[in-house]
């Protein structure tokens, strides 16, 4: 019970928060009680899903610098069985705030203790960098989902985020394992795609899920209408590539 | 002589490596002379150009680290005119190392004194947070160039953007500017691509670029041959647009 997921990736731009709201989304919908905490200070999985920042009963920020207790803080989404730990702008202040900290990596996993029996599947949702917000996160997980678009860009960061997740592993959480590396924006015009599937396919080879997010216009308008893609376009070809997907992580495919 | 523009926002994926390199190119392709800098610990502005990062002389993490100066790691590119101050993987500890440094936001501004006098425009790469990497770029900087996606995460982020901005130009550089708003990845068969158009020139109006660039496979090819668009794919619709920004930033259109 209570998978603890961290989405990652200091590549900006390749899905992460799109693959955080609308796998949490298909988890759900398929029975799963599933919880989404927002790790970026853009809150955009707060936002993509509807919720008013500025009516916010206090954010992740409030946990972790002056620790109110989760729970409190804790919200339904238009969802039924996806609830989220919102963000606010408030949080972009915190990794200089916690940086002379004691204990400083783990103060997230210490944090979301009392949420962890309560649910079956928790995605973080993590900032385009590998700075103390992203490794709290990896700290408090259990395992690791890597976006990947198919993009040139795309490879080059991979090594980064690779020695981050083996510090990570050998020196605060052993536990940690890869999850799985999804493809994403896959766009079949052009040859580079197909490249960078093959050469990611190298390096982590049977962890790539079978599914491969196209480029869909519907997943980008979703957020915009507060809602995840199952709900806005159901029949869209986004919606049916995540319900995929949510089946591998569930283990079923 | 000697602009200094930052090309930043924290959103991911929205351009500015993209812009860093094409509007860099057509402004050496134009008869000026131009440095890239990149300040981005992805170093995607240094191997979109091509250059191999095992054989660098060293890169920005040595100059404002180590103090070494900053013409000793300066190098061409294989674009006329066009130079680049190449990065690495470890600038990605710089943002620690200098937190608690004397004068830690000007670290940059006082180490590029050397280069202003040889360049017509010195274009920075910036990284996709507003930390101290992304504080020293706006610190060292005459304007702010802001790229934004047409898509509905990228209003979300502009609020904090200014905000920076503000902070930096009230209390490190009172006389930076915005250099303008360039809309990007624009989409015409989503409405939400206007929509986001029409709100970003209510919110900043003349400053928005005319030059708006489309979404174009050239472009997120290009890099992977280590060219510029005008050089890999000179009749593109990339490569066209580009032009034309550069004529807007050079103040000809
Ligand atoms: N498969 C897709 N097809 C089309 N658009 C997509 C797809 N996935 C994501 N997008 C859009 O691309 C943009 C980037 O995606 P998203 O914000 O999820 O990435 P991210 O990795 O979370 O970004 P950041 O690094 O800023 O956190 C968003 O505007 C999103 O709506
Ligand atoms: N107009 C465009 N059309 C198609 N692809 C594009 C366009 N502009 C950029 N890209 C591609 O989209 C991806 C993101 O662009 P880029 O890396 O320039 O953004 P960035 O803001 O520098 O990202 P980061 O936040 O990670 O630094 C890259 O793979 C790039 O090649
Ligand atoms: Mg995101
Ligand atoms: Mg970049």
């Amino acid at each position: 019970l209570g998978k603890i997921i961290a989405i990652a990736n200091q590549k900006g731009g390749v899905g992460k928060t799109t693959t955080a709201i609308n796998l949490g989304a298909c988890l759900a919908a398929a029975g799963n009680k599933v919880l989404l905490l927002d790790m970026d200070p853009q809150a955009n999985s707060t936002s993509g899903l509807g919720i008013d920042k500025d009516a916010l009963k206090g954010c992740i920020y409030n946990v972790l610098i002056e620790g109110l207790p989760i729970l409190e803080i804790r919200q339904s989404t238009g969802v039924p069985n996806l609830d989220i730990i919102p963000t606010s702008v408030q949080l972009a202040g915190a990794e200089i705030e916690i940086v002379s900290r004691f204990n400083r990596e783990r103060i997230l996993k210490i944090a979301i203790t009392p949420v962890i029996g309560i649910y079956d599947f928790i995605l973080i949702d993590c900032p385009p960098s590998l700075g103390l917000l992203t490794i709290n996160a990896l700290t408090a997980a259990n395992t690791l989902l890597i976006p990947i678009q198919c993009e040139y860009y795309a490879l080059e960061g991979v090594v980064q985020l690779m020695n981050t997740y083996n510090l990570v592993k050998e020196h605060l959480n052993p536990a940690l394992e890869i999850e799985g590396v999804l493809m994403t924006m896959f766009d079949a015009r052009t040859n580079l795609a197909i490249q960078v599937i093959d050469e990611v396919k190298k390096h982590f080879k049977d962890k790539v899920y079978k599914s491969i997010i196209p480029r869909n216009v519907r997943l980008s308008e979703a957020p915009s209408h507060g809602k995840p893609v199952i709900l806005y376009a159901a029949k869209s070809k986004g919606a049916e590539v995540y319900t995929d997907l949510a089946k591998e992580v569930m283990g079923i495919e």
